[in-house]
């Protein structure tokens, strides 16, 4: 596996908080957790109507998503598996079989 | 080109700069490549300068790619690029025309350590790969760390943000070589380009103020081309407008201090997509990301060649 299958549940989740309230959620979550942050490309960045998108570890989420349903903040899930995202999306894999 | 080299695949560091070398012994009548110093970790910054060479004066071109480093189809653009200029110059008179009457001067990887390490380690790593003698954590913001409102507004003191700004400014081996070159050059190069990811937008400066540039008429009438053209190949639409109210407000980025050093035609894109895939688009959309792309680069290379 590519990048010793580290991503392997990990996802990508967008997030729109509707009010300054959660944003300023959104934005102690991200900081607590340490997030990767994929946009905007810092937490300072995020207030009511940032359209944002975090990648979350697997060993993290149920956690993380339970903070964000507790605070009442609606996500979509962009990337359900990310290591499969990225198998699927690369030649690499066959690359190194051929070789 | 390199025969087998597939401009639809990711290519890691080495293949690039392999893909470099080959283009300048093979193409040294349009190709010349050079270094303009080294990364942190002591890799070679090559450029490719594209264009007929002519003992007459041509103003330039600057394009670079990979100022992030998990932002793969940038590198990706710029190899796609060099490809189609060689390809097609023969039959395609606009390419002619560039290529007769500027030189491009084309940085394939800006933060090489940071490509590199993405490849070898953090897929999804973003910074350069410098070190902080007080803290843990490394790399700098390669797009925060230039002279221009540093680490003002939309850029993080702290070493372990991502927008971390530096130390000082150029304190990055990459962004103080590439600076240095732009500064000798700058009454000849009439153009910036700098390509990101992802957001399908095509932002000009301010991007440290909100503010209106003073040849704003014509940069905007070059964007709203540009962006016209990225839509008639496969009908993607792209924002476009000041990077500071399009995007967001930061600080100390490449393109407001190209623009603020003479360039006037300054432009930074976020190439595809708006998330679905993010920093990973996949391989099969390289094709239509770069083509549709390609003419949005030429059409700004043409209007940079009329008056305006």
């Amino acid at each position: 596996y590519l990048y010793n299958n580290r991503y392997a549940g990990d996802k990508v989740i967008r997030l729109v908080p509707e009010t300054e309230g959660k944003a300023h959620v959104l934005k102690n979550v991200c900081h607590q957790f340490k997030v990767d942050l994929w946009q905007p490309s810092s937490i300072s960045y995020i207030s009511e109507g940032t359209v944002t998108d975090v990648h979350i570890p697997q060993n993290g989420s149920q956690i993380l998503l339970a903070f964000l349903q507790q605070a009442n903040i609606q996500y979509t899930v962009l990337i359900a598996d990310l290591q499969k995202t990225l198998e699927k999306g690369s030649s690499l894999k066959a690359q190194r079989k051929r070789r | 080109s390199l025969p087998g080299y597939s401009y639809e695949v990711y290519h890691s560091l080495e293949e690039i700069q392999n893909w470099m070398h080959h283009l300048n012994k093979t193409h040294s009548g349009l190709i010349h490549m050079f270094s303009i110093g080294k990364s942190y970790e002591g890799r070679s910054l090559f450029i490719l300068k594209l264009g007929r060479r002519s003992r007459a004066y041509k103003r330039a071109v600057w394009i670079d790619c990979g100022i992030h480093a998990r932002e793969w189809i940038g590198p990706a653009f710029c190899q796609w690029f060099v490809k189609e200029v060689l390809q097609t110059y023969r039959s395609d008179p606009a390419i002619r025309k560039m290529l007769n009457h500027l030189y491009f001067y084309i940085m394939p990887v800006f933060n090489v350590d940071g490509y590199h390490f993405s490849w070898t380690n953090d897929r999804f790593w973003r910074k350069t790969r410098s070190r902080n003698s007080r803290f843990r954590c490394r790399g700098v913001d390669a797009n925060r760390n230039w002279k221009v409102k540093w680490c003002d507004e939309g850029a993080s003191f702290h070493p372990c943000d991502d927008t971390y700004c530096g130390p000082f400014p150029e304190s990055e081996p990459e962004v103080k070589a590439v600076a240095h070159f732009l500064r000798k050059r700058k009454k000849h190069i009439r153009a910036y380009l700098s390509f990101h990811a992802y957001a399908q937008m095509l932002l000009y400066p301010y991007s440290y103020k909100y503010a209106t540039i003073p040849n704003f008429s014509c940069v905007e009438s070059a964007a709203y081309n540009a962006v016209n053209a990225i839509h008639s190949a496969y009908g993607v639409r792209y924002r476009y407008g000041p990077a500071s109210s399009t995007l967001y407000v930061s600080s100390g980025s490449s393109m407001d201090w190209a623009y603020k050093n003479g360039i006037p035609y300054a432009f930074a894109f976020e190439l595809r997509d708006t998330g679905h895939f993010g920093f990973l688009l996949p391989e099969s959309l390289i094709k239509p990301t770069c083509t549709e792309t390609m003419l949005a680069v030429k059409n700004i290379t043409m209007h940079l060649l009329k008056k305006c």
